[in-house]
């Protein structure tokens, strides 16, 4: 490599549709490019690679300015006896929620916690069954639906229950995909949610969203947040050619850090949330 | 919405006469800006709002009442001749069965359409057979027994799957036991894969090979952002792809990546997935698909 690349109009064009293509969208894309452009001429910087870096740096400070922590902390009831720290999934359908209870079943696990996870998807073909395999693959236990078809908070309240009995760490409660749109499915959320709160608060609610998603993600971040408390995110599907920019705008508008990535359909494919390492593949 | 914003651009041309080119760039800008925001890729913004420039610079725009309708109008065109200029209904085997090739990323929505498709040709008159070929996802054979228990049309599922089974073999299995016991139609559910997995794109073209489909339909979610454009082209030059089917139309996402994917592969949407249950699913419309991109 050796020399300096010089900047010129084309630079900024390729940095701005770089961004676009990893899908900040447009108008992020373009007030990005506007600022670094000024910093740039402040600063009389000359080579495109120190723009590069200067907006790596830009992008990575935006995605930190939220606590990335998982607050797993076991929370103690009125007689001061540990309760296990539950943490409810959620998202649209066929983000990866199921499989990534699994891979968080097993990091868990590997830490010494006890994991329980609640089957509370009580609607889709095969849902109790798939969460079962990954539970078993994870090294949780998992407690399935007394009957077909059960109320998914009744379920979760089960699930709970079974946690507090058995002096679990952590209790994983998987619910069934809905698109953010349907408002009988995003109160029967709400309720999920008020219900487990009876028998021990809710940790972390983690939104699970698909790195391939467009500006949608921004709405389902709002949504999920208002109607779930949603506390942290999970930008699966990573390991594809998508980037998942939309996280930008969604940390903006719903202010929901970005907690763990998930990079593949293995059981080891979770990871926290380097910031760093996401602005660096998204600008190169 | 894309009238709304050019109309704002236009009146403030109002009043000056005849329309410039550089008028007409700050209107292909603002159109730009509508599409991108819609979802659609980028390369595929470039190339149409290339094509509305030309046509804007003409007479039927300069010499228009209310140009600014008249833009609208013209994007509107464009967007239905491209989803909607090759539209045609399933291909159906000359010599029965005709098998049915789903393929797409992971969560598309594959496996609930096989039951979805599944049900209309069984309403249609047809016997299908549903054929389950994704042997990795955790209890995918499971979820399509009882899906296809649910759409009232059999399963051919001779592997317990969750890693064991071979997909190329059970999909050449399929066809032969359609062929056997006189089922017209094999619908071949298979594994979600990216398209930059090289491994299991090959996968993909060897079942293609073994059972030689009428149709390769690539399901794709509505939300899809930038990556559909990219995705698609993988796929189209990993698997080959006949038609598309867009699936989850009953969010609220504008929809841009259903003209990406059209335009990188030239494969028609032939069908729309609008719900979870099995009778959400109907026949593509460019036209309303258009304005919804357009909004
Ligand atoms: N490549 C890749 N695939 C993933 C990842 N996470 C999940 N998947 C796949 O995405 C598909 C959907 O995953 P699920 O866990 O069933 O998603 P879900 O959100 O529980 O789906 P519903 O319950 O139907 O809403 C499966 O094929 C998973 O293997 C990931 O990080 N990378
Ligand atoms: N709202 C809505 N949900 C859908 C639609 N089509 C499928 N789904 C849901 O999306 C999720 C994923 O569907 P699947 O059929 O498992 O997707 P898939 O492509 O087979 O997934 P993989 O096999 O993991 O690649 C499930 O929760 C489905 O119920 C649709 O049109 N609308
Ligand atoms: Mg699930
Ligand atoms: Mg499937």
């Amino acid at each position: 490599f050796g020399g300096s690349r010089p900047i010129d109009e084309q630079t900024w064009e390729q940095l701005e549709d770089a961004l676009i293509l990893g899908d900040l969208g447009a108008e992020a894309s373009e007030r990005l490019v506007a600022g670094l452009r000024a910093q740039a001429e402040r600063l009389q910087v000359r080579d495109e690679r120190d723009l590069r870096s200067m907006l790596r740096d830009a992008l990575a400070e935006e995605l930190s300015e939220n606590d990335p922590t998982l607050h797993l902390r076991r929370p103690a009831d009125a007689e001061g006896r540990a309760l296990p720290a539950v943490v409810l999934v959620v998202g649209v359908n066929g983000v990866g929620k199921t499989t990534t209870i699994g891979k968080f079943a097993r990091f868990l696990s590997r830490l010494g916690k006890r994991v329980m996870v609640g089957a509370a998807d009580t609607f889709r073909a095969a849902a109790v069954e798939q969460l079962a395999t990954w539970a078993e693959r994870g090294g949780a236990e998992v407690v399935r639906p007394e009957r077909a078809g059960q109320d998914p908070a009744s379920v979760a309240y089960q699930a709970v229950a079974h946690g507090i009995e058995e002096n679990a760490d952590v209790v994983l409660i998987d619910t069934a995909g809905r698109l953010q749109t349907k408002a009988g499915l995003m109160d029967e959320l709400s309720k999920i949610r008020r219900v487990v709160e009876k028998l021990a608060p809710v940790a972390e609610v983690l939104l699970v969203l698909d790195a391939t998603t467009g500006r949608n993600g921004i709405a389902q971040a709002e949504a999920f947040l208002n109607h779930a408390g949603a506390t942290g995110i999970v930008l699966t599907k990573l390991d594809g050619s998508a980037k998942g920019g939309f996280v930008l705008s969604a940390r903006e508008e719903a202010g929901i850090p970005i907690k763990l990535i998930g990079v593949g359909e293995g059981i080891d494919d979770l990871h926290a949330f380097n910031a760093e390492a996401f602005a660096r593949d998204l600008v190169g | 919405s894309l009238s709304e914003r050019l109309t704002a651009t236009f009146a403030h041309l109002r009043g000056k006469g005849r329309l410039t080119a550089a008028d007409i760039d700050s209107t292909v800008r603002e159109i730009r800006r509508a599409l991108l925001d819609a979802d659609v890729a980028l390369e595929v913004v470039k190339a149409f709002t290339a094509a509305i420039r030309t046509r804007a610079l003409g007479k039927e725009v300069s010499e228009a009442l209310n140009p600014a309708q008249q833009v609208v109008k013209i994007v509107d065109e464009e967007l239905v001749s491209v989803l909607g200029g090759s539209t045609r209904r399933l291909h159906l085997a000359k010599v029965p069965p005709t098998v049915i090739l789903l393929a797409g990323l992971q969560g598309a929505g594959k496996t609930t359409l096989a039951g979805k498709l599944g049900r209309a040709l069984a309403a249609e008159g047809h016997t299908p057979l549903l054929a389950a070929c994704d042997l990795q996802r955790p209890d995918a054979v499971t979820q399509l027994r009882v899906i296809g228990e649910q759409a009232g049309v059999p399963v051919f599922a001779p592997e317990p799957g969750n890693g064991v089974g071979d997909p190329v073999r059970v999909a050449r299995d399929a066809v032969v036991e359609a062929g056997a016991k006189q089922y017209d139609v094999v619908i071949v559910d298979t594994a979600g894969r990216l398209g930059v997995d090289a491994e299991l794109m090959d996968q993909a073209k060897r079942i293609r090979e073994a059972v030689q489909p009428d149709e390769v339909l690539f399901v794709i979610d509505a939300m899809t952002g930038q990556d559909a454009a990219a995705t698609a082209r993988a796929f189209r030059d990993g698997v080959g792809l006949t038609g598309v089917v867009l699936s989850k139309l009953d969010g609220d996402t504008r929809g841009g990546a259903a003209l990406s994917v059209v335009s990188v592969t030239g494969a028609p949407i032939l069908y729309a997935s609008t719900g979870e249950g099995l009778d959400d699913f109907e026949v593509f419309h460019p036209d309303r698909m258009s304005r919804r991109i357009l909004d």
